[in-house]
């Protein structure tokens, strides 16, 4: 399980710096473990770095910057294990409209492996939605749900 | 194996029985707040076996059940089903036969559990078992719940490796 | 002091049993001593039901249900002992359009007390500011404003 | 006491001296991600004396000090400036005479701190008692950091009573 961690790691890492630039529309992030020699304890540190600016600790960066960082990181983990699905809760809503249509593109192109779904209050993100479920509370404390298909297969 | 098909009744605001279709491609899901999408979220975890009531925002796993509105009496059971659709053949072997797995669990007030597949009684052991074998118990990275997605980069390093190891 | 505590207390609840239904149109909220006989080291727990639905623990609310929530809350101590200014970020990111409508109104009218300084990404918000401050980075890394004046006075 | 003005010169992103005035009315700040909204927000709390580097998201004090980017040097200090008008003549019996108050701090690469009122050097006791005494001090109300709302119900009930005692 030693080697195993290891291999996943490197294929993480190698998606990782893959993802960030397209997500973040240039820049450089990697991952690195805190400690090489002990594979079963290491910790796994994130060094990234927005298109321009400075490296410096992720912990300087913006609220948008570190969701789209810790997106890059999820959607790498993600492409290299598909699970069947992919659940996101709101994931969105601290990114600006540009920061949304680029994560929107990448989630497109991963619905073709997993199915997506969305949960969001942005009008953008609903827009690559295939189906819409609304959810609605008519009758207060008791949920229900439409259903639109916007695009048929 | 891909998901078909999720089915609630009495599972915290969802007091009548909803079915929601996984169909083709990406699936929005809106709404206002405190109308109950990510109490979807909570019914899939569920479904899929969770045995924290605080991952599902509760104190106790009781707190899952419908609970009452000004309109509606609580509800004396919580049940959710979760199905499968087994066309590739890929499915463990006891279930190969089958065109669709059904995962179901109910809780009842009193505490009872019940868990089933293909309306056959099994143990909580024979659901989490499945999930694993169909890759689809990955939950790690595979469902971000409202507000979490921050944690990622907050974690401390070492907490940060299971998200690799449940990849591995 | 513990005299003060009391008394501040006394007045925040009383606020935030009208700053909440309110804000929800609708429901009650109310503030709770865990431990009315230990005023120096009493906590304070929060009861809040949306309106319609039953009273449940406020560990099951939305995550917009929650921010609004802890919005009355703090609105509420403001309003007992403003100060001179309240900075706001991103505070409207999980409400939804008629919750951002009503968060807005009470905004413009504890603005007449105090100074608001809202940071937000919500179009609505940005329509009740009487000045926008654009802050951008047209040279990677470094920021620089641009102020527009919407309203005289 | 009113504000009247914000000057950053040095602070993280804020490389060239940037004034804020704090007109009549509601402000609103908006642009894109990480162009430097938040940052304003860390420079009003370090102004106003914060000790904490983590509050201000950084690991070390001189990470509030602009770092560089790919078209600037890095340089050796920090300076941010916070004026307050005294038309109301409400300020502490010291500076009665004055009609603004301009509180300024400074942090240096080596690590030196220069805190000054109206261009006279003082002691950081003197800056944070006066914004107690002014009313300004009050920033767990007043002051919402992103992502830090959700704190209030997350709480444990004895970490919320700090509301309360700041306003008693
Ligand atoms: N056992 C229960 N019985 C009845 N209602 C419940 C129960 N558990 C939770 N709820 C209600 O469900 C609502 C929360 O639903 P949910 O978190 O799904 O909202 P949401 O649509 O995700 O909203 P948001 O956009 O604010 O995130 C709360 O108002 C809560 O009171
Ligand atoms: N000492 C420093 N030197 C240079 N740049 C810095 C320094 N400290 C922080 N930054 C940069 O400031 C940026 C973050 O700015 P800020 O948090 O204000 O963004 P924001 O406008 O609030 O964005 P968002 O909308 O995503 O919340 C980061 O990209 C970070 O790298
Ligand atoms: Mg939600
Ligand atoms: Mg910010």
């Amino acid at each position: 399980t030693r080697r195993r961690f290891r291999e996943t790691f490197d294929q993480v890492n190698a998606k990782f710096q893959e993802v960030f630039p397209r997500l973040f529309r240039g820049g450089k992030a990697v991952l690195k473990l805190s400690d090489e020699d002990d594979l079963l304890e290491t910790g796994i540190d994130i060094v990234a770095q927005p298109p321009g600016k400075k490296l410096q600790n992720v912990t300087l960066l913006s609220g948008g910057e570190k969701a789209l960082t810790a997106v890059a990181l999820i959607f790498s983990i993600f492409m290299i294990k598909p699970s069947p699905f992919c659940l996101l809760d709101e994931v969105d809503a601290p990114l600006d409209d540009a920061n949304i249509g680029r994560f929107n593109e990448i989630v497109r192109e991963m619905s073709e492996i997993s199915q997506f779904i969305i949960i969001t209050h942005n009008k953008r993100t609903m827009e690559i939605a295939d189906t819409l479920y609304g959810v609605t509370m008519e009758e207060p404390g008791v949920s229900k749900t439409v259903s639109v298909r916007i695009n048929e297969y | 194996m891909k998901i078909k098909r999720l089915d609630i009744v009495g599972f915290k605001s969802f007091v009548d029985k909803t079915s929601f279709e996984f169909s083709e491609g990406i699936i929005g899901v809106v709404g206002p707040n405190g109308c109950g999408k990510s109490n979807i979220v909570d019914a899939i975890r569920w479904s899929m076996g969770e045995q924290s009531a605080k991952q599902l925002r509760g104190k106790a796993m009781e707190d899952v059940i419908f609970g009452g509105s000004e309109s509606r009496k609580p509800l004396g059971m919580a049940e959710v089903s979760l199905a499968f659709s087994n066309d590739e053949g890929l499915a463990p072997a006891a279930y190969r036969e089958y065109s669709e797995i059904v995962v179901t669990r109910r809780l009842y007030r009193n505490g009872d559990s019940e868990y089933l597949i293909n309306k056959t009684p099994c143990r909580l052991l024979d659901i989490t078992e499945l999930f694993m074998d169909t890759g689809v118990g990955a939950k790690a990275y595979s469902i971000i719940e409202q507000g979490k997605i921050g944690m990622v980069l907050n974690a401390k390093p070492e907490d940060r490796r299971f998200l690799i190891e449940e990849a591995a």
